[in-house]
């Protein structure tokens, strides 16, 4: 099972077709492994992008140097999945 | 029975099946599955079909889980079929539509994506064939589909989560599907259900001119997003692919539509702006009940208006 602790989710806001085009730059750096979510496609609606604990320094100062606003929608992937499962567990002892 | 079946929670491929089974049994003259075909891996691609007789009937495709990782989609799916197992002979709109037509529902789309999904990574999206010549696994299908096929919302790097695939249809999860809609050659309405962004979409994504019944299209989500929202005020957006949020190219809806499917249409669920795909389990019932209203409409519109 891949984990994915500390990863993050950035819920991004491009202010212009410029930013757009820079969220889409970043997207395509292989070494980076980010996963849109929710894919750049016009100023002003929200992109979703995984970040792998690894990269998100490197994201987060590329994003806050070309001043593209973001937020934290997930704090950290893993912790959402472990309640998933746990839940899931519990549903099917509940079921049997 | 289907009675002790948690339907807010998530479940397994073996465990979604054994339901279908389930329902199946408690409902032997309105359910059967079928079989259009197997996955990649060789897992069966399983469809309930709804008939309340008569041969070849005008038809609705349903379909979740073509994205594996959207798990709110499949759950939804199952609430959904034992809804219309539920209302038929109670709901006057939904036995008026299984009186004349039937439904068929593909509940898990991707299942090698989906199994893959459990037990080794939740977050994969696409199917699972190999790519030759790439380490990357697996083509998002609802890019493979031969409609506007290797245009430029699609990718051709089989690494990129919106890789096309070598050629149109090569995944037999889409196949199967093209297989299944030719070969019974009357289905009237195609619903593919996805998460997320509280979109409702139709026709097109590979160009960004109006399909031939835009108007009529338009309206009708129009009508479906407004019946969505007064379940529980989730606010939708709705209007051609293209137009509502980038051209995708190769997807499922321009297909169908391109092939004579008129009421062809995608969800994108409800995005509460905290999880994105990653629902918790306690919004499968409402997530489920908000979209119901919403799918009888198109239903009902494709009954009544026939072509």
């Amino acid at each position: 099972q891949q984990l994915f602790v500390g990863d993050q989710v950035l819920r991004i806001t491009a202010r212009d077709e410029e930013q757009i085009a820079l969220l889409r730059v970043l997207g395509q750096q292989a070494e980076l492994q980010v996963d849109f979510w929710c894919d750049p496609t016009s100023p002003g609606h929200p992109s979703d992008l995984r970040v792998p604990f690894p990269s998100l320094p490197a994201v987060k100062i590329f994003l806050e140097s070309h001043s593209i606003s973001y937020s934290v929608m997930i704090e950290d992937v893993q912790e959402l999945l472990d309640e998933e499962k746990k839940n899931m567990t519990k549903s099917r002892r509940t079921e049997r | 029975s289907t009675s002790t079946f948690d339907f807010a929670s998530y479940h397994t491929i073996e465990e979604i099946y054994d339901w279908m089974d389930v329902l199946v049994d408690d409902h032997p003259n309105l359910i059967s599955k079928i079989q259009i075909g197997q996955s990649y891996e060789n897992r069966p691609l399983y469809v309930l079909k709804f008939s309340t007789g008569g041969s070849n009937r005008p038809a609705i495709w349903l379909d979740t889980g073509i994205h594996s990782r959207e798990w709110i989609t499949q759950a939804t799916g199952v609430w959904t079929a034992n809804k219309i197992a539920e209302e038929y002979g109670q709901d006057p709109s939904v036995t008026a539509i299984l009186d004349s037509m039937d439904i068929f529902f593909e509940i898990v789309t991707n299942p090698d994506g989906f199994a893959f999904t459990h037990s080794s990574n939740r977050l994969w999206r696409k199917t699972r064939s190999i790519n030759a010549g790439s380490d990357c696994i697996g083509v998002d299908p609802n890019r493979n589909w031969d409609a506007g096929f290797g245009g430029s919302g699609s990718s051709s790097d089989p690494c990129s989560e919106t890789y096309r695939g070598p050629y149109a249809h090569s995944e037999s999860e889409v196949k199967a599907i093209v297989d299944f809609i030719r070969g019974h050659g009357n289905v009237k309405s195609v619903i593919s259900i996805h998460s997320y962004s509280q979109m409702l979409l139709f026709p097109y994504g590979y160009k960004r001119g109006p399909a031939a019944h835009h108007q009529e299209l338009n309206e009708l989500a129009k009508k479906a997003v407004s019946d969505l929202a007064a379940m529980y005020g989730t606010k939708y957006t709705y209007g051609s692919i293209a137009d509502t949020i980038y051209l995708a190219d190769g997807t499922t809806i321009d297909w169908t539509y391109d092939n004579g499917v008129k009421y062809s249409f995608t969800f994108e669920l409800r995005d509460t702006g905290r999880y994105g795909f990653l629902l918790p389990s306690t919004q499968i019932i409402p997530t489920a009940t908000e979209t119901w209203p919403a799918l009888l409409d198109i239903m009902v519109h494709v009954l009544e208006n026939p072509y």
